[in-house]
């Protein structure tokens, strides 16, 4: 293990840990540098699996997963105080928390370059692994999971299938937590969800379905691939509801942090967010969706002019 | 650039802290620590894992699909839906999954579908985060997992 990334006085822990923890860079594609957190296991980390984790966004941190999910630590309140996690998944698995692509976290581009998509992510994410080993040899031929969340539903895969072909590295397997896998099937069966949670009634959801589906269908309405301008009106109005009600997209029986903001966009107060950030979390509008159709006429219009 | 409707900013708070950077090796290059960058230009190329997940079946790799099942922004159903369409080999009939709580009392934390390689499972009210959200069901679900379990 390299001895310059080796975390010795992490601050603000309440605790002492019984495992080794490193940070540091690996090397992506040419100028790209990847920030890791590496924590090996708390049980046996000479025998244990070595397990990848990684967040979504595209765009978010994977340092959110150590320190607010799956990881050893959490950091209180106060910003000072770290405590322990006792669900943390590092009691089983040697885990490497990685910020991808550069320009996300603390990676960067010497170059500074930030311009990625899901292969260059995948590439760079594959580069990163192979350094990690060149950095980490005790680890060569460990049983290898990648494992991720949301966007990480695209991540995972894609550089799964690079990593199956390297016979370098042992993958056994991937999971995706609340991934997105299909962006189809996840638009579709959303409707569905607000249907069955209450969200919408009877006359809505016949509405739906008599504007979006051909008469006599059966089985499951590709509500998404209606052309029909009167359903995509209603489609409008359930991503309204699903992002812009006051619902909590993420749980929806959990309260909205902060509470409810604002029922309506303001576009002279949202134009600045949609401008500095290409992306939402997991991916507040999905392309081609009517809301990011509509966001997308926002964002030619002048402020001001519309509210 | 933070998700909606989520906090934590006492971690941004504690990440962007001089001694925390030192701690950790941060190099003086990289930018201020954000949840989610507002540098990075991102260009989604694909709208379906199907080719992935079936080349990784192929190679006889072991999945796990899991969903909060409380979750709008990647909901369990079309997830569920997904690994139906993969038909992967020997479908089990879906199931109840349990775990141990806190007082004692044995809960159910879910369903779960079983395939030959691959598994879906849902992680009863949780949301997009089930570590955060049900963190002993989402390591219980985890060890399953990696150490090749059934449910």
């Amino acid at each position: 293990a390299p001895e310059a990334d080796l975390i010795t006085n992490l601050p603000g822990l309440s605790f002492q840990p019984n495992f080794k923890q490193f940070s540091g860079y690996l090397s992506g594609v040419e100028t790209r540098r990847l920030h890791y957190w590496f924590v090996e296991s708390s049980s046996n980390p000479s025998r244990d699996p070595l397990v990848l984790w990684l967040n979504g966004g595209p765009g978010c941190s994977s340092l959110l997963g150590l320190l607010t999910e799956n990881g050893p630590f959490q950091v209180k309140e106060d910003a000072e105080t770290v405590i322990q996690n006792p669900f943390s998944w590092n009691q089983v698995a040697n885990m490497i928390f990685l910020e991808s692509p550069a320009g996300v976290g603390f990676s960067f581009d010497t170059a500074k370059n930030y311009t990625s998509s899901d292969d260059d992510a995948a590439l760079n994410n594959y580069y990163a692994l192979k350094d990690f080993f060149r950095k980490f040899p005790e680890y060569a031929g460990r049983d290898f999971y990648i494992t991720g969340e949301s966007y990480g539903g695209i991540y995972v895969p894609t550089l799964s299938n690079l990593v199956m072909k390297d016979p370098d590295m042992n993958l056994k397997g991937f999971a995706v937590g609340n991934g997105l896998s299909d962006d189809k099937m996840n638009d579709n069966s959303l409707v569905y969800f607000v249907y069955y949670h209450g969200l919408i009634g009877d006359k809505e959801w016949f509405g739906l379905l008599d504007a979006c589906c051909p008469k006599n269908f059966s089985g499951i309405c590709d509500f998404q691939g209606s052309e029909d301008l009167k359903c995509r009106q209603k489609l409008i109005g359930i991503q309204m509801l699903v992002w812009n009600s006051g619902l909590n997209v993420y749980n929806l029986y959990k309260e909205c942090y902060g509470g409810v903001k604002d029922l309506t966009l303001h576009f002279d107060k949202t134009r600045g967010k949609f401008q500095s950030s290409n992306f939402g979390w997991p991916f507040m509008f999905l392309k081609n969706s009517p809301v990011s159709q509509r966001r997308e006429k926002f964002l030619s219009m002048l402020p001001g002019s519309v509210d | 650039a933070s998700p909606p409707c989520t906090g934590d900013l006492q971690v941004i708070k504690y990440l962007n802290r001089p001694d925390v950077r030192e701690a950790l090796h941060i190099s003086e290059q990289a930018l201020e620590w954000t949840m989610c960058s507002s540098v990075l230009k991102y260009k989604r190329q694909y709208t379906t894992m199907m080719p992935q997940y079936q080349a990784a079946l192929e190679k006889k790799l072991r999945i796990l699909v899991y969903n909060g099942d409380v979750d709008m922004a990647c909901n369990f159903l079309g997830d569920e839906w997904f690994v139906d369409s993969l038909k992967p080999e020997n479908p089990q009939e879906r199931s109840p999954w349990y775990y141990t709580a806190a007082d004692g009392t044995k809960q159910n934390a879910g369903f779960f579908k079983a395939f030959d390689q691959i598994t879906f499972v849902t992680i009863r009210g949780s949301g997009h985060m089930v570590p955060t959200d049900k963190p002993k069901p989402g390591l219980d679900m985890f060890v399953n997992f990696i150490q090749n379990k059934p449910f």
